[in-house]
């Protein structure tokens, strides 16, 4: 059942996607999942379609996981999330509203190939696992592969480094099949969160640049909002601001591209923690840090359907 | 083990450099050693005051330790015994599970 599946422990990637096609079978007035294409190794890329299903149109939030292989926190956020919006979407008035006017588009291993790779072999893995006859290197950064002025600061023209922006943009398949999805349905979507580990941090939009998005106001104080519900659980501090001034400025990102192809609340979230586990959190950790994320999407989702145009 | 134990000996090691010159000097070793970089995503962020952790092989942090003492640059060792931490990450069921 939903609940006999264990969402504190780290899954692999078979597991994941078994339980995502249980899931399909079990759930299906709430879930439809579906492949948007293959990976490199060929590997189905699923999504998770969540929400009560309509003949209405419906807008909706896209939340990706493991972009990068090793923040296994990541996909381990994805699975809670469906799970908690299962759950409780008879009990919580917050979530049935959620999933009554909205579809989350749900994708718990964007980098599969990767993910595989950071299981069985290295699990310190970032990129993906694509290979190119005249380069020794193998694997892209997915969060630097995007076209949005690519290949520049922040990344790197070198296949063997980790912050590689391939030979061209969209030249992963994960990131082209994320692309082509999202460019068919951004009328739709509103809202694009995609789930990074380590640095306790809420971003948004520029990366690329110093520079002031349009919709700051909304996007600011929904983000505010958000780091503010998520302490209110364990206490845990998350900083929060424009990615380039937060973090550092980085182009090719998957966010940067969301906002810029007219999704107009993009976010990133770095979980868990800030160095003292850095990628390898403990499966003891993945409830809490699951729980304050739950509320700090929730708490974005509402703001951004009550409050934002 | 996990992996085949091939983390054994590996260190992750902090370090913030406190000027530009001390920066500079952390990057052409981190090249040097081809450390694993944790955070920045990319050695060319690294300058003044900026968090920098690596991951290095048992080799390389004796060689990185001993420049880090030399230099007079500000570390920390978040990760003694990396193959531990792996193995801590997972509990007894997923390890059991993983063999």
């Amino acid at each position: 059942s939903l609940s006999e599946y264990n969402y504190e422990v780290y899954h692999s990637l078979e597991d994941i996607q078994s339980w995502m096609h249980y899931l399909n079978q079990t759930q299906p007035s709430l879930v439809q999942v579906f492949s948007i294409g293959r990976s490199f190794e060929g590997r189905p890329l699923l999504i998770i379609q969540l929400g009560r299903k309509s003949q209405v149109y419906k807008r909706a939030v896209w939340i990706d996981c493991g972009i990068h292989a090793r923040e296994w926190i990541g996909p381990a956020f994805c699975q809670w999330f469906v799970k908690e919006a299962i759950l409780t979407y008879k009990t919580d008035p917050a979530m049935r509203k959620m999933l009554n006017h909205l579809y989350f588009y749900i994708m718990p291993v964007l980098n599969v190939d990767g993910y595989h790779f950071s299981w069985t072999h290295d699990r310190f893995w970032r990129k993906t696992r694509s290979r190119n006859s005249k380069f020794r290197c193998r694997g892209v950064d997915a969060n630097r592969n995007w076209k949005v002025k690519w290949c520049d600061e922040g990344a790197s023209a070198d296949p063997c480094d980790d912050t590689y922006c391939g030979p061209f943009p969209e030249s992963e398949p994960e990131v082209k099949a994320v692309a082509n999805f999202l460019r068919k349905h951004r009328k739709r979507i509103r809202a694009y969160l995609s789930f990074h580990a380590y640095a306790q941090m809420l971003l948004y939009p520029y990366s690329y640049k110093h520079a002031t998005i349009p919709n700051f106001s909304c996007v600011e104080f929904a983000a505010h909002k958000a780091v503010k519900a998520l302490r209110s659980v364990h206490g845990i501090r998350y900083r929060h601001g424009p990615a380039s001034q937060t973090l550092y400025v980085s182009s090719g990102n998957s966010m940067d591209w969301a906002y810029k192809n007219g999704i107009p609340y993009s976010f990133a979230f770095e979980l868990r923690d800030t160095g003292y586990f850095g990628f390898l959190l403990p499966e003891m950790l993945i409830k809490p840090t699951c729980t304050e994320t739950m509320l700090a999407v929730k708490n974005i989702t509402m703001h951004l359907l009550k409050n934002c145009p | 083990h996990s992996y085949d134990n091939r983390y054994a000996g590996h260190k992750v090691i902090r370090l913030i450099p406190k000027s530009e010159e001390e920066a500079l000097a952390l990057k052409s070793v981190s090249h040097q050693l081809k450390v694993d970089l944790w955070q920045p995503s990319s050695i060319s962020y690294v300058s003044e005051g900026t968090i920098t952790d690596v991951r290095v092989t048992q080799n390389a942090s004796r060689t990185l330790l001993a420049f880090l003492q030399k230099t007079n640059i500000q570390y920390k060792v978040l990760i003694e015994d990396l193959q531990k931490a792996v193995e801590n990450e997972n509990s007894v069921h997923t390890q059991r599970n993983r063999r």
